[in-house]
């Protein structure tokens, strides 16, 4: 199963994808979490330090393909996860399509795209373009994390839009929104009353969850020190195991940009 | 003179591209302001509610070039600053390139890209790959707009690396910083030690800029009947005299990622 998880810059996915990884370890799986983000550093909270990406491997090896073995690109993560990051274009050049398709082949490559029950792509939503949405076409689930403010929902409009898109052509399903940082929901429950979805989960601001990245850990690392974090971990182990059902998911219909802009800002 | 905004989604760029243009228009400059975010709100305080994007308009003309007239795609704004929407990539497919690529060759086509003073391109600078990178080519400075925070800085530092990518081949500066919606500088002036960068100015969040969205109205329509906003006004009017002064402006030596990461943030 192959799962991405798109939202805005910041939003918190991949604080988020962390968690969901480790919370399908917890449930027996192999996972493999790839991250497609310029800023790189999606699996810090799993390996405890900035790994190197793809892009700075292949140029180290002078783009040879066969000098590149999985351990140079393969790092072991906490809970059994494994870690690879995709990175970003270079500043100014290139195209974020070409990466994720570059990280791709050389996993491919390497015979490791196929031996994980699954793998998390964690991807930059800004823009989505041709670029960005390139790991939607290995994708059997996309994952949207949100907050409740009109930028994130609008970049969750244009991912759904995307997906829908994609489902054209690939056995795509949104399988929903995940709501973060947020106790509102008022601008969430408006946006999936116009574009229908289901809300996976909704986790609050939560102090310790903003330390983890401090520290370079999950919360799931955490927890076993201070189990007072469990019901935290339990946000998470919730999402997994929605997953893991394999729901029906949806192919949304995104909403026309103008009636979001009525709809949910303040305009 | 052709000026480039750029800054991570949800900053504050275009609240900032718009009162630039109305104090460079103050100045008696011929201004045309682009918005270059698939959000395509950049214009939004200028006319007052959401112009159709070149995108839009293209299509509905069967991209027929020759049915297009200037009044089609360029919109009067307030204190006479001229409003273009290029718009975005459709979701899920295309590259922002490609879209920054046909409106200046449409401008160019209506004979509307060379008779103002000055063009402003508001762009978003969450990715800053090819596409995203293309309204550089044509820019004169580069402002990048950023918060005290870890997300915009980083944005920020690979909007400077291409910066110096692009100064290769392009008569391109970089003007400098614009603090948006911060008191706090400490991050900034880490990062402008590591990386110098004049800081053209600072602005605090304001609660009448905030509003001035909801409004649809820049600050300097709102000073009109408001005269105690005319200091808001001076942040931009202070802006755009010093670029009006033609600056030196800077080929950034951008810092290597994993030096902001232990420079910026709380890892
Ligand atoms: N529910 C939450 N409560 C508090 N802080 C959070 C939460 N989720 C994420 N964060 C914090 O938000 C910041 C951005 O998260 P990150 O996962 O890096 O975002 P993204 O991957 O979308 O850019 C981090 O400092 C992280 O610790
Ligand atoms: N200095 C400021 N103080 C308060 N609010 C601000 C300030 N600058 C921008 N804003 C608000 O921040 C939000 C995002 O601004 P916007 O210009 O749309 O960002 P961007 O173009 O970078 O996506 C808007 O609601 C705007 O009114
Ligand atoms: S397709 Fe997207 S990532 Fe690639 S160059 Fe275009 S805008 Fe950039
Ligand atoms: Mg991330
Ligand atoms: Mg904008």
């Amino acid at each position: 199963m192959k799962l991405a998880v798109y939202g805005k810059g910041g939003i918190g996915k991949s604080t988020t994808s962390c968690n969901i990884s480790v919370a399908l370890a917890k449930r027996g799986k192999k996972v493999l979490q790839i991250g497609c983000d310029p800023k790189h550093d999606s699996t810090f909270t799993l390996t405890g330090f900035l790994i190197p990406t793809i892009i700075d491997t292949l140029q180290a090896k002078d783009y040879h393909y066969e000098d590149v073995w999985p351990e140079d690109v393969i790092y072991k993560g906490y809970g059994g996860v494994d870690c690879v990051e995709a990175g970003g274009p270079p500043a100014g050049a290139g195209c974020g399509g070409y990466v994720v398709g570059e990280t791709v082949k050389l996993l491919k490559e390497l015979n490791a795209f196929d031996e994980y029950d699954v793998i998390l792509f964690d991807v930059l939503g800004d823009v989505v373009c041709g670029g960005f949405a390139a790991p939607l076409n290995y994708a059997d689930y996309c994952m949207i994390v949100t907050d409740n403010g009109f930028d994130a929902l609008f970049a969750a409009n244009r991912i759904a839009a995307s997906v829908r898109e994609k489902a054209r052509t690939h056995p795509l399903r949104l399988a929903g929104l995940i709501g973060n940082r947020t106790s509102k929901r008022d601008l969430i429950e408006k946006y999936v009353e116009s574009v229908p979805m289901p809300v996976l989960e909704v986790l609050p601001l939560i102090e310790d969850i903003r330390v983890s990245r401090v520290k370079g850990k999950t919360l799931f690392e955490m927890a076993e020190k201070d189990p007072s974090l469990n019901y935290v971990c339990d946000y998470y182990l919730n999402i997994a195991d929605q997953i893991l059902a394999r729901p029906e998911g949806v192919v949304p219909n995104d909403s026309p940009d103008r009636d979001l802009f009525a709809l949910l800002s303040d305009f």
